[in-house]
């Protein structure tokens, strides 16, 4: 019953778990990680742009934490986009216990259908475990070189919260971030949402998602497309995300079993 | 010495606790007890292995390493016990009945991160801090 793998973990000797052993082992291993059950997660390709990104992360940590020699058992997958990881995002993942990706709700075909010139965002922040405050939050969106535009063309992109969205009336938006961009222009746009995280977090009853909005240099708004802002059927590594940053602000105890 | 004055006690120095040990280990050694001390033993946790692909991301598994073995006399000095350890385990040795051997336990603990899908699709990475034993001892 014993197998000696000949891979990186060659030095250990391994015994096959009987199934009961490996139910066993499972629930501890869980338990260890906090985890009440296993996750099932209906998409689960590590090739999204969020997964990604917190990917990166990941080796960023792993790289100073981890004793020479463990290097090899980080997974390496193809960065198409990088780089992914900001100076700023390195900062923010110091102070931090935990970082999550949330993926955009909003089925982006219908909103297309829907809304022309604004792009609608939502994220679904209930499931944060207790005790986690957030000090830092980004929305993230990929913008695409394009070549059918003047290289010196200039778009202004928004940012806003959804603070009311009365029925048969205008929905009322609130500023959070604006950024110039130039047509030429290629990567991953970064907005700062952490103000908006934390009422959404104490209020998630005020969580009606964010807006985006894409002006030419006239002042007229535009098609997000246009701007080379990539959601919907863009490619899956460059579709837009929320990352927050968490840190634990009380000591957290295992449940006893 | 109950011959000898108060004065060449007082220039004699006083033997301590290793020293005490040291005695007794040197006693011990002829009794024939084992000698396989605390020491860190390896365990890796493959979540490979426990058919976790679909939702873990990184790493593939850790190696945890667990503490294992005698905390008894004689306490070599690749046991690392703490003076405390020392104590206990005197005392043990004088009453092994109702005192118990120091613990062969975790001294130096490192943190792993680990990234993984929830139930949603969302990414969460997680750092655990005090999951893999760097070092075990005697307590």
């Amino acid at each position: 019953n014993f197998s000696v793998d000949n891979d990186v973990r060659s030095s250990f000797i391994q015994r096959r778990l009987r199934s009961q052993e490996r139910r066993e082992m499972q629930r501890e291993i869980l338990s260890i990680l906090g985890l009440p059950h296993r996750p099932r997660p209906h998409v689960h390709t590590k090739h999204n742009a969020a997964p990604m990104f917190m990917l990166d992360l990941y080796n960023t940590i792993s790289t100073d934490a981890e004793p020479p020699g463990y290097s090899y058992y980080k997974p390496v997958l193809p960065t198409q986009v990088s780089p992914m990881v900001t100076p700023q995002d390195s900062r923010f993942l110091d102070d931090a216990d935990m970082v999550m990706s949330f993926v955009n709700l909003v089925d982006q075909d219908q909103d297309l259908l829907y809304q022309q010139h604004r792009r609608e965002f939502r994220f679904d922040l209930s499931r944060i475990p207790e005790g986690e405050a957030v000090t830092a939050a980004e929305f993230r969106i990929y913008k695409d070189f394009i070549q059918e535009r003047y290289e010196n063309e200039t778009f202004k992109v928004s940012i806003y919260q959804v603070l009311q969205e009365p029925p048969n009336s205008e929905v009322e938006l609130l500023l959070l971030d604006q950024r110039e961009v130039w047509a030429a222009e290629e990567g991953w746009l970064v907005f700062d949402v952490t103000d908006t995280s934390n009422v959404w977090l104490v209020n998630p009853e005020q969580n009606l998602g964010l807006h985006l909005v894409l002006e030419d240099s006239n002042g007229q708004t535009r098609n997000s497309r246009l701007g080379g802002l990539v959601s919907g059927s863009g490619p899956q590594d460059k579709q837009p995300f929320m990352v927050v940053f968490f840190k634990a602000n009380e000591v957290r105890f295992r449940s006893i079993r | 010495s109950a011959h000898k004055g108060r004065q060449s006690n007082r220039s004699k120095p006083q033997r301590t606790v290793q020293d005490a040990l040291k005695a007794v280990e040197a006693a011990t050694d002829n009794l024939g007890i084992s000698k396989e001390g605390c020491k860190k033993h390896e365990l890796y946790v493959s979540f490979r292995d426990l058919g976790w692909q679909d939702w873990i991301i990184a790493p593939e598994g850790y190696a945890a390493y667990y503490c294992e073995g005698e905390c008894a006399f004689p306490l070599n000095s690749y046991m690392n016990a703490t003076n405390h350890a020392i104590v206990q385990t005197l005392v043990h040795f004088i009453n092994p009945d109702t005192v118990p051997k120091p613990c062969c336990a975790p001294t130096q603990l490192h943190g792993i991160s680990v990234l993984y899908f929830d139930d949603s699709s969302n990414v969460i990475l997680k750092k655990y801090r005090n999951m893999v034993v760097r070092a075990c001892g005697c307590h």
